[in-house]
């Protein structure tokens, strides 16, 4: 088993501008 | 109605047929037509001409226009296929049908891949992650050592590059998401799930019967 380390596209997919549920957001 | 008569350039946006793209999309018409009503709104916010310019994508996303953020451009640019700077309905609701909690998962791993592959050179390169995690740092106001960050593309590169040639092709990505599925939890928007609850003032625009 490998080790769990951060993957970098985990911090990526934070990014606020790929939360596009601020969309729905008022 | 022709489309191309000039009398009509300044009649406003029509909504295109709501069956159409229900029949192309996830949604029912109903929801098609639920989602008119937030488009309406979005469109609306900075230039009523029915259509979503870029500051207002971004104003809805972010709640000001002053923010940039490549990942806003990136999701704009991509949800904009007719490349022509503004998302009409159609484009709207094509988009975010990726996004309903019933769409393929195919789609949503293609609709990943081309986000992060912000060259469109066909392939996730080394520089290209890098430039994504510094921007979502800088975002977050978070810190990390340019060591620390090399680290984390080290190990992410020796697991997704499956094929040791320093880039993440389309292949080795479906293979890392489906192996991380918590990769894919922003392509999943459960808020379309309920969009004809969010936006009932959609029964009083609608233009099909129930059925």
């Amino acid at each position: 088993t490998k080790p769990v380390t951060m993957n970098a596209f985990e911090l990526i997919s934070r990014s606020q501008g790929l939360n596009l549920s601020n969309l729905f957001e008022k | 109605l022709g489309c191309c008569d000039t009398k009509n350039r300044k009649t406003p946006y029509r909504l295109e047929n709501p069956e159409i793209i229900a029949s192309e999309t996830v949604f029912s018409v109903s929801e098609v037509e639920a989602l008119y009503e937030l488009y309406k709104k979005i469109s609306s916010a900075v230039v009523d001409d029915g259509l979503i310019n870029k500051e207002e994508f971004q104003l809805a996303l972010f709640k000001t226009n002053k923010k940039e953020s490549i990942f806003a451009e990136r999701v704009f640019n991509l949800f904009d296929t007719k490349n022509n700077g503004v998302l009409d309905f159609g484009e709207f609701a094509r988009a975010l049908s990726i996004f309903h909690p019933d769409a393929p998962l195919n789609e949503k791993i293609d609709f990943s891949f081309r986000l992060y592959d912000l060259k469109q050179q066909g392939y996730i390169g080394r520089e290209e992650v890098k430039h994504m995690m510094l921007a979502t740092l800088a975002e977050s106001g978070m810190n990390l050592s340019d060591e620390v960050i090399e680290n984390i593309i080290d190990k992410t590169f020796e697991e997704a590059d499956t094929k040791h040639d320093g880039r993440i092709d389309k292949d080795e990505w479906e293979s890392l998401v489906l192996q991380h599925p918590s990769l894919l939890k922003n392509m999943t928007l459960q808020y379309l799930r309920d969009i004809t609850t969010t936006f009932p003032s959609f029964v009083f625009y609608s233009q099909v019967e129930d059925t």
